[in-house]
């Protein structure tokens, strides 16, 4: 299994929705996909039409060997950890735990052979949710606005990765996609041109659109794949789930 | 002085952008403004094109005396307290103070008369940065992105607000104001009427069009009154800020 955490502490960026997406385009493909909402806020819970029933992510990470039973089937052959508001304590709780860092690590360890990718959706803060993401995860997935107040964030993220690398987790990766991408908007693409040239070789080819059929598909709990799957949308996280097999094939 | 906590523990809903542009729109109109940076990120920092030097909103929430040498002139003829990341472990800090939610209302009540209106911005989570802006202020003004996702958010915003009512700061009144409103979407506008079904009388008429000239400003450090002085978003924040006056007068 491979996992991907979605991370970024800058706000609406697309993490949820990438977190959806791309599980949903790898699983098209035959993959056995876990998604985790590691939000308070459950954008992710809600996204796939879920109430949180049962064992949450707040249980997993306060006894990671639960994590067995706090998985459920979701939309688009995928299944899922949900999350409820309780998870801002359990956070709080962590602290007084001696290595927090390690619980998610620990219940991702017991799943290993039952999925084939494992994809994190983080809240936007550099709290002890994305930590706790970043240690247990093979790749630091950033979606990145095409937008300047997006971009100043890369630099924060490269240096929370940089430091998960020396403390937590020595074989994180970082890469980054591009979302909401307007061609037609030269801000967009001068921050596209700005973030690859600031990041060789980290940033994915493809680039996901800006398309209000990604912001529509959360509201009755779909992928975009079922919800308008000859979209641009569809298509492109179709790409980015091409190109993420590719490099772990490679891997 | 009245003041504004511009609030959302959804990311990228426009918080900043509406904190610097109601701002600026109100600074034009003759008032004297300051606005407060309580995100860690320094988003506001950034878009009004200061670097963080001196004393920052960090120093003020562990002293809060020391905001009469941290306020700096910028952009739009206001005033700023800036913020660096070091604000993270300030909010860490300020739990083994007894009552910390009051640090940040000590030191806005030490400028009451330097200053007309006071705008708050805070990061996208319910932390101490937003229970001392809250606790600071006389409205709790929630910009709410016209998508699904974000109108999720609303339940949470209004509980706390009650409960911070109950609590710390009975006479916070609630707003809400549409932003990166696309009238050709029919999500859009399934949205903004859903809002003010659920918010009867606390939503704003002015509603704030999705425009690349609003993600455009801050990366040369302009408000949007500068930038785009004709644009649809200069008009939109205008009228936001003669709907504030016109309300504010009448208490
Ligand atoms: N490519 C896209 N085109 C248009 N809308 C999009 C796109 N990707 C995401 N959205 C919409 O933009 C908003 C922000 O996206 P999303 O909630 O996934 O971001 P996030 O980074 O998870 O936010 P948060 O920081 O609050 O967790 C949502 O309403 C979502 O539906
Ligand atoms: N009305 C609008 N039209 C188009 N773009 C907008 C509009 N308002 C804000 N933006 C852009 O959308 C992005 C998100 O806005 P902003 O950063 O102000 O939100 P925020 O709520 O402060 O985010 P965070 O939760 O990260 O603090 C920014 O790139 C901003 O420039
Ligand atoms: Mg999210
Ligand atoms: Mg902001």
């Amino acid at each position: 299994m491979l996992t991907y955490a979605i991370v970024n502490q800058k706000g609406g960026v697309g993490k949820t929705t990438s977190t959806i997406n791309l599980g949903a385009a790898l699983a098209e493909m035959g993959k056995r996909v876990l998604l985790l909402d590691m939000d308070p806020q459950g954008s992710l819970t809600a996204a796939v039409g879920r109430a949180a029933t049962g064992l949450t992510m707040g249980d997993v990470l306060l006894a990671p060997e639960s994590i067995l039973h706090a998985i459920y089937p979701c939309t688009g052959n995928m299944h899922v950890v949900t999350a409820t508001a309780r998870l801002a304590n359990v956070f709080l709780q962590l602290d007084e735990i001696g290595e927090p860092a390690y619980q998610l690590q620990k219940a991702v360890h017991l799943i290993g052979t039952n999925f084939d990718y494992c994809l994190i959706d983080c809240p936007p803060s550099l709290s002890h949710a994305t930590t706790n993401a970043m240690t247990a995860a093979d790749v630091a997935l950033v979606p990145l606005q095409c937008e300047f107040l997006s971009l100043r964030g890369l630099a924060d993220v490269q240096e929370i990765t940089a430091s998960i690398q020396e403390t937590t987790n020595r074989n994180l990766r970082l890469r980054v996609v591009a979302t909401m991408y307007d061609k037609r908007t030269l801000h967009a693409q001068d921050v596209l041109r700005e973030a690859r040239r600031a990041l060789p070789g980290l940033v994915y080819e493809t680039v996901i659109p800006r398309t209000v059929r990604l912001a529509e598909a959360p509201a009755v709990g779909q992928t975009i794949l079922q919800y308008a799957p000859d979209s641009n949308g569809a298509y492109a996280y179709r790409a980015l789930a091409q190109e993420v097999l590719q490099e772990d094939q490679a891997y």
